[in-house]
This record gives C-alpha cells, sequence and structure tokens, in this order.
C-alpha cells in the first residue's frame, strides 16, 4: 500500500510540466522514505532524475518498495485537472494496475479523482557515481532562464567557461559571436547573487535546446545550480524547498 | 547532433 499527500499539489503540477518534453515513460520508485524517479530522453543526451522526500508530504505511507510505470505525457493530461490551490493524494495498492490520483480543494470543497492506468517499462537505471564538481555556479533561475533563451536564438551551442572570477557562456554562430559573463556577486539582495565556487576551471559545450527544456523548472526554484566537471556531464540542479531536488544531467558535445 | 556524446558513456548501467 502506497499512500502521499501533498498539501501544495502545484508543486507536483509544476514537476510533472518540467520533465514532460523530455522523457515519455518513466518508472516512478516508491521507497518508505520517498519518491524518486530517474529517466533518460529518447536520444540518450539527457537524464533526469528526481528524489522527493517523505518529510515533505503532510502524510506519506509506504509499506514497501514499489515501481509505477507510468506515461508522463498522460499524467500531464491529468494533472490539468488539478486547481493551481488543491491538495493532490496518489495512491496505489500493491501490485496496482492503477495510479490514483486525488485532487481536493478544501475551501470551495471540490474533489476530482482519476485512475491512471500503470504500463509495464523497460528501463535502464544508470549508476551515477558520486563526483566532486570543480565548479558549482548558483544563479537566479530567471535570469539563467533568460540568458539561454536568448542565446538560444544565436546559436545551438552554447560553451560554458568557469574561473574563480566568472562564469561565461559564448556563442557563436551565422549571425556572430560573443559571450555573457558573470562575476562573483553576493549582494544583499539575494534574488541578484551569483555565486561562483570554482577550485579548477572548467570549458565545455553544451546543446543550448535541452538547457531550455530543463529551465521549465525555474518555477520550481528561485535558483538553478549548476555543477560543471571538465571530464563529467553538466548538473543542472532545482532544489524544492522541503521536499527534495529536481537534477538535470546533460552529456557534453565535443568540438569537431 | 554532430559531435553530441550520450549520457550513456558517463553512467554506466546499474
Amino acid at each position: 500500500m502506497f499512500e502521499a499527500k501533498l498539501t501544495e499539489g502545484l508543486i507536483l503540477k509544476k514537476i510533472v510540466e518540467s520533465i514532460k518534453d523530455i522523457v515519455t515513460d518513466v518508472n516512478i520508485d516508491i521507497s518508505p522514505s520517498g519518491i524518486s524517479l530517474q529517466a533518460m530522453d529518447s536520444s540518450h543526451v539527457a537524464l533526469v532524475s528526481l528524489n522527493l522526500s517523505m518529510d515533505g508530504f503532510e502524510h506519506y505511507r509506504a509499506d514497501t518498495n514499489m515501481v509505477l510505470g507510468v506515461s508522463i505525457a498522460n499524467l500531464a493530461k491529468v494533472m490539468k485537472l488539478a486547481d493551481n490551490n488543491d491538495q493532490i493524494t496518489l495512491q496505489a495498492d500493491q501490485e496496482a494496475t492503477h495510479l490514483k490520483i486525488i485532487f481536493e480543494n478544501p475551501k470551495t470543497e471540490r474533489t476530482t479523482e482519476f485512475n491512471l492506468n500503470l504500463i509495464t517499462i523497460d528501463s535502464e537505471h544508470l549508476a551515477i557515481p558520486e563526483t566532486e564538481y570543480s565548479s558549482v555556479v548558483t544563479i537566479n533561475s530567471g535570469e539563467f532562464s533568460k540568458i539561454c533563451k536568448e542565446l538560444f536564438s544565436l546559436s545551438e551551442t552554447v560553451q560554458i567557461t568557469t574561473n574563480t572570477d566568472y562564469v561565461q557562456f559564448s556563442v557563436e554562430g551565422e549571425v556572430g559571436s560573443g559571450q555573457v559573463r558573470l562575476g562573483h556577486n553576493d549582494s544583499e539582495k539575494k534574488e541578484d547573487q551569483t555565486i561562483l565556487e570554482v577550485s579548477e576551471s572548467v570549458q565545455q559545450q553544451f546543446a543550448i535546446r535541452y538547457l531550455n527544456m530543463f529551465n521549465k523548472a525555474s518555477t520550481l526554484s528561485s535558483f538553478t545550480r549548476l555543477c560543471l566537471h571538465q571530464e563529467q556531464p553538466l548538473v543542472v540542479e532545482f532544489k524544492i524547498d522541503n521536499l527534495g531536488v529536481l537534477k538535470y544531467f546533460l552529456a557534453p558535445k565535443i568540438s569537431d | 547532433m554532430s559531435g553530441q556524446q550520450s549520457i550513456m558513456k558517463f553512467f554506466g548501467s546499474k
């Protein structure tokens, strides 16, 4: 038996919106300590990893580990039934064939229920090695979204360079070439801060269209954390207050 | 996509 109730259901709605363009069918792993999922995009360039702790739920019960195979596209359609102020409860029996999703609005007394059919997914679970990232950049999520969006209109690829003084996003395309450079900024206004933690400089190239898809999660968190290592995929991380973390991994491009 | 590496190159199967 699994049951989890989230008071701020909007968070779950936003999570589904933030991953639906990247992954299609996903195994959701339920454990007594929380909910997690890991899935690659169809071209095996990016990987989504979500971890939600039971502590963030108003009520959480999972007697055993369970795997719930879900079509994210269909889950997104069901989530559209939810009002932004709804509480969301997820329920599944042992050996379940469907996931029951209940939306409740205590103010308007409206309740919506949907039984989403589960599917069997044969997906590969990848082992993500523990990595000591040599550059970690914490940046306002809205600002990072904007930078990626605008640069994508100029080039498909961005080169991210870090050093102890700044992080630089540079593009080169038919239109021309240029860069956005952000220095370390720990101003009093927290939302303006850009925090650089660089032990070793990194220079890598990435497909901007993936970054734009990841940035849908910017509504979940005021800050985006970029973790870089010269030999590893980029991690774009969004912390979800009191509940967990949504991470996207993106394999770098190599210059021709 | 030219020059695009696969995520599977970095993360092995469990």
